[in-house]
């Protein structure tokens, strides 16, 4: 069964799976290590003592490389894969891991989990342009108003809901591996318990990139002590997964994604709607204007009803309005001598057959009012009359009564027999 | 009774030249 419509065959609001929406795919970073092979080296802490242990990173060696697709693959806690970054990028400088997702997603989390320590900063950002501009989607920061200029834990009401917020929790060194970072969107926001009805937060949680910019790595200090070489080597950012939680955003009017023929991610809308997040009516289906589908009501898209004589139409909305907000299409082009917002009705010069059909080709016939027996050209649409001048009779008007006769006037074509 | 139809060569269209039905 569809899950965009109940056993009746009634439209309902559908959406997409939950997924994990950044698995597989690729991921852009600034930085890895391994080209050249370098040293690194892992920090372990034995009560008070802390020791380190050496490795190389090595982009040839697939045994001792860590590339950026380890981010997005299967997470396997018996064996972990971990992308990791050239030794000590430390602020000012940066490193960043950027997502794209393909289309819109409605994201309901972002999470990470590191091989290295938690970063001391981190910003989490999101585009709904593919990548042409950024808005910050989280901070997390031990000195948020430094690093990012925002106040620790602010107050999230209904005024801010859509802004990022910048918290200094998850931003313990420890555990030195195995941290994790987890950015639930919604968490907090006043509305969202009111998700349905609130396009602002519809709109915060929509995204086609997500951009992780690790700011600021956590040292202990010892970066510029006697021994720095080994101590830098010990400072670099790694995650072992990088997941983004989320629906693909068909607004309610689709069960699922697909690609399409141009290998683009795109919803399967129902409904009659179109486009990549079903946010359009399809064609000549403009009786309603486009909604999102809510748990209570599916706003489907609703075909013009132009009775078989035209192809397009056009929404109106205050005949919307008008109608009680149940039909506001208007018909273009009618076809078949039909005229008419439904094109339902014969257009001048032509009357409605009774005997077919309103959605009949043939359901207007031309009048054809004799050209000098009729006043006008113009006939009654229900029984096709002409109105005929003074003396002159028949349904076009091409015949003199009884009592008169044919004249050689065309003003008067029928004279009363003397 | 039928009666017939008018017959368009019957008038005379001297002064309504501008009126005169293109078959008439």
């Amino acid at each position: 069964p569809d899950p965009c419509y109940d056993e009746n065959g009634n439209p309902r609001r559908c959406i997409p799976d939950f997924v994990n929406s950044a698995f597989g795919k690729d991921v852009r970073v600034s930085s890895t290590c391994g080209t050249p092979a370098t040293r690194y080296c892992v920090v372990s802490e034995m009560g008070e003592e802390r020791t380190r242990d050496c490795h190389t990173c090595d982009s040839e060696d697939p045994k001792k490389t860590h590339p950026p697709a380890y981010l997005t693959d299967l997470n396997n806690p018996h064996n972990l894969t971990c992308w990791q970054s050239e030794n000590y990028v430390q602020y000012p400088l940066n490193v960043t891991l950027a997502l794209s997702l393909g289309k819109k997603f409605e994201v309901t989390y972002v999470s990470l989990q590191f091989c290295s320590p938690r970063p001391e900063s981190i910003a989490i950002f999101k585009s709904m342009d593919y990548g042409k501009s950024w808005v910050p989607f989280q901070f997390y920061s031990t000195q948020c108003k430094k690093m990012y200029g925002r106040q620790n834990k602010a107050a999230i009401t209904k005024v801010n809901e859509q802004e990022a917020i910048c918290t200094d929790s998850h931003t313990d060194m420890h555990p030195l591996t195995g941290g994790l970072i987890a950015f639930s969107t919604l968490d907090g926001r006043p509305s969202a318990h009111d998700f349905d009805n609130s396009p602002v937060l519809q709109d915060w949680v929509t995204a086609t990139d997500i951009k992780v910019m690790f700011s600021r790595l956590h040292t202990f200090g010892d970066e510029n002590e006697d021994d720095s070489e080994l101590a830098r080597d010990s400072y670099f950012y790694a995650v072992s997964d990088l997941q983004v939680g989320g629906r693909c955003k068909c607004n309610g009017h689709a069960s699922k994604c697909v690609k399409d023929r141009d290998g683009n991610l795109v919803c399967e809308c129902k409904h009659n709607t179109a486009g990549p997040e079903c946010d359009r009516c399809k064609p000549f289906h403009y009786d309603r204007p486009w909604q999102r589908a809510t748990a209570r009501e599916a706003n489907e898209c609703v075909a013009c009803h132009c009775n078989l004589h035209a192809r397009r139409c056009r929404f109106n909305m205050e005949l919307f309005k008008l109608s009680g907000r149940r039909s506001g299409g208007v018909c273009l082009n009618c076809r078949h001598n039909t005229a008419g917002r439904h094109c339902h009705y014969c257009r001048e010069g032509f009357y409605r057959d009774l005997t077919k059909a309103i959605s009949h080709r043939r359901a207007c016939k031309a009048c054809d009012c004799h050209p000098v027996g009729a006043a006008g050209k113009t006939c009654n649409q229900t029984t096709g009359q002409c109105p005929c001048k003074d003396g002159v009779t028949g349904i076009t008007c091409n015949r003199c009564a009884k009592g008169y006769q044919q004249s050689r006037s065309p003003i008067a074509p029928c004279i009363k027999i003397p | 009774e039928v009666m017939p139809t008018l017959d368009m060569t019957l008038f005379d269209w001297t002064d309504y030249e501008d009126m005169k039905p293109v078959d008439a």
